[in-house]
This record gives C-alpha cells, structure tokens and sequence, in this order.
C-alpha cells in the first residue's frame, strides 16, 4: 500500500491511497496476477453512512468486510491505514485474545469506530495513538486545518515516532507504504522513493486529484497487488475511488 | 523502465482514469446506521453475493493447498463462529446479518473480517 497526505499552497489538504493486497496469496501464472487480488477487485464498494438521514462518514471498502481501511468524515479528516509487519505481529494478539486477554482492538474495528465516532483531527489522532492493538499498523490522518496529517506507526501498544506535515519547514507531504519511516524500505520492495520523486517534480503549487492520481498510477508504486486507488478532499467532502489494473511489466508488488 | 522494479518516469494525464491501468469505477451504496446491525449491510451483500462467495472460495481453496486434508477449513467453519460473540458490538451482528444475507458460513465471513490480524502471522 501507498498512502499519502498532502497540503496545497492554500492550505487544503489531499489524501490518497493505493490499496495493495494479496501477496503470496496464488499466483495465476497464464494471467501473470495474483489470485486473491483479482478476486478482491469486484467486491471494491464505496459506501455513504448516513444516521438520521445524514451522511456521517464516507469509505471505500470490500463488500462482506465491515472495518474500514479508507475513509473520510467530510469536512473533518480522512483516513487510511497501511500493513505494518513486525514481530510482536497480530498472532500474538490473537493468541491472547483465544486466552480471555481482551483489552487490545481489532484494528479495522478501531478505524470504524474513529471514523463513525470521532468528530475531530485531534480526536481520531488521540484515539488511533493510544488505543491498544492486535497487531501492528500504519495510520495515516488528514485534517481539516493547515499542517494538520500525520503518520501514526503503531505496535501492539505504542505510537512510535509520529511524523507530522510541517508546510513551513518544506514538508508540504506525508507519504507511507509498508517500513518505518524512519528507516530504509527493503531494497525489494522499495515504492517510497519512486512516490517521493514523482511528488517532489510535481511540486507543492501543483497538487490535485489529477496529479496525484499520477503519482499513484507510476510503477512500481501501482503494481500487482493494487486493487483500488482513492482520492480523498477533506474540505470538499469528496471521495473518488477507481479500481486498477497493472500491464506487464509491472512488479509483483 | 524493462528491468525489476520496472520503475517508470513520473506519470502525467492519467486522470480523469482511463486506458489500461484502470479497471473500472466503484459503485456506491448507502449503510443506515439506524437500522439494526444486522440489516445493514443486506444492500451491499445481495449485490455482491456471488463475487463474495468467489472470493471466499479462492482463499479456501488456498487453504486446502496449505492443508490438503482440509482440517483448516473445518476448524474454521466449527471453531470461528465461537469468537463471533467476543467481537465488540455492533460489529459482531453486522458480520452475522452478512453470513445471513451471503449465505456464506459464519466462520468464513469473520475469518474474512479479521484477515488483517490472521496475515499477519
């Protein structure tokens, strides 16, 4: 997965994702595809949730999954969270959870409930920081006010070096795909420097959906394993989300 | 851009999407978080039942190629609609009213809503 949160001249803020997933999950050799990926794809839906008749919160989901992965609360923030592996990884979660051990959250569990609950940045910030986990994950936030998004790297129980957007110190974007940021990707599987490079020619006073969207539709950072991508403006209250495809070649993920 | 990583020159001018790397448009549908739980979703499901049951099917057969003597999925299909009553509310229901709506057994649809805890591993 790619996320990114990024701030215009003006202070408006774009969100983003590539949703990758199905790695090492049945390779279809005749279709050089991944088994699972492709089968995800038609259950890509995105859904309006409305409570007395109002809209509360907006999300791109797959049909049959009830936690959310992508999502906005207009005019409030938006919300994306990437696969972090570790070794204090979810087995051990689970493992306490069979035991009686219940005091950590299903992460998707938790991004719903932000999303249908929280009513501010610093709000969803609070709760996806300090709620205990299963297992680990990368949030990644976006408000609604100059300088507000940030990277949440959580494990089972920490948030671990938080990077923020700092406009004023040059970092006009905050981007995440699956490894700390704070150390290199693995040389296999490195879609950070790509996605920095092309965010970094189209510069600050160019950024949009449409530039954006071409950001996230350059190999490798679309690959194999991308079933959707999505676009999200906080201030208009808008999402738009389109299902991929990667012509050969293109990387496995 | 031919050799792995296959790293291409920054993209331009794929937006509004088209062309090859794009699949298609994603419908949208409303969820009435007034009704209960376990109705919400019966939109979506009725919609999507076929396409489910075909994604649940290719990780079953996965399964069975990890585990040819197919005790995984049994163990799934007997011991994961245990867990459904330790998920919080309103969760819990909601994957019960999918199982309902996809006529998919109960284990699978959790194991498919707690996939992201389980790939972990």
């Amino acid at each position: 997965c790619t996320s990114l949160v990024a701030e215009d001249p003006d202070g408006n803020l774009i969100h983003a994702r590539n949703l990758d997933f199905g790695l090492f999950m049945g390779w279809d050799l005749k279709n050089r595809s991944w088994v699972i990926t492709e089968k995800l794809k038609p259950l890509v839906v995105n859904i309006e949730f409305t409570r007395n008749n109002h809209t509360v919160f907006k999300s791109t989901n797959f049909a049959g999954y009830v936690g959310m992965l992508t999502g906005i609360r207009p005019h409030m923030f938006t919300l994306t969270m990437n696969e972090r592996f570790s070794l204090d990884g979810g087995y051990i979660g689970i493992l306490e959870w069979i035991l009686g051990k219940r005091d950590g959250m299903w992460m998707s569990f938790l991004t719903r409930s932000v999303l249908e609950n929280a009513t501010s940045y610093a709000e969803a910030k609070k709760l996806l920081s300090d709620t205990k986990l299963l297992a680990p994950a990368y949030f990644i936030l976006g408000g609604n006010q100059t300088g507000e998004g940030c990277i949440i790297t959580r494990s089972r129980t920490h948030s671990i070096n938080p990077l923020e957007l700092d406009p004023k110190k040059g970092r006009w974007y905050v981007l995440e795909t699956n490894y700390d940021h704070w150390k290199e990707p693995l040389f296999l599987d490195d879609r950070r420097t790509p996605a920095m490079k092309c965010m970094n020619q189209t510069t600050q006073t160019s950024i949009s959906f449409k530039t954006v969207y071409d950001v996230l539709s350059t190999k490798p950072v679309l690959n194999k394993l991308t079933t959707y991508t999505t676009l999200m403006d906080v201030s208009k209250g808008k999402l738009e989300s389109f299902i991929r495809d990667c012509p050969n070649p293109c990387m496995p993920w | 851009q031919y050799v792995p990583p296959f790293t291409e020159d920054c993209q331009t001018g794929m937006y509004p999407p088209s062309g090859p790397t794009f699949k298609g448009a994603v419908t949208w549908y409303t969820v009435d978080l007034d009704l209960p739980p376990s109705e919400r979703w019966k939109g979506v499901i009725t919609d999507k039942q076929k396409e489910l049951a075909s994604m649940i099917q290719a990780i079953k057969d996965l399964a069975d190629a990890f585990v040819p003597s197919g005790r995984l999925i049994d163990l799934v299909d007997r011991d994961l609609p245990l867990m459904v009553d330790t998920l919080p509310y309103p969760f819990n229901e909601e994957i019960r009213g999918i199982a309902t709506a996809s006529g998919v057994p109960l284990g699978e649809v959790v194991l498919f809503n707690i996939f992201y805890e389980i790939f972990t591993v």
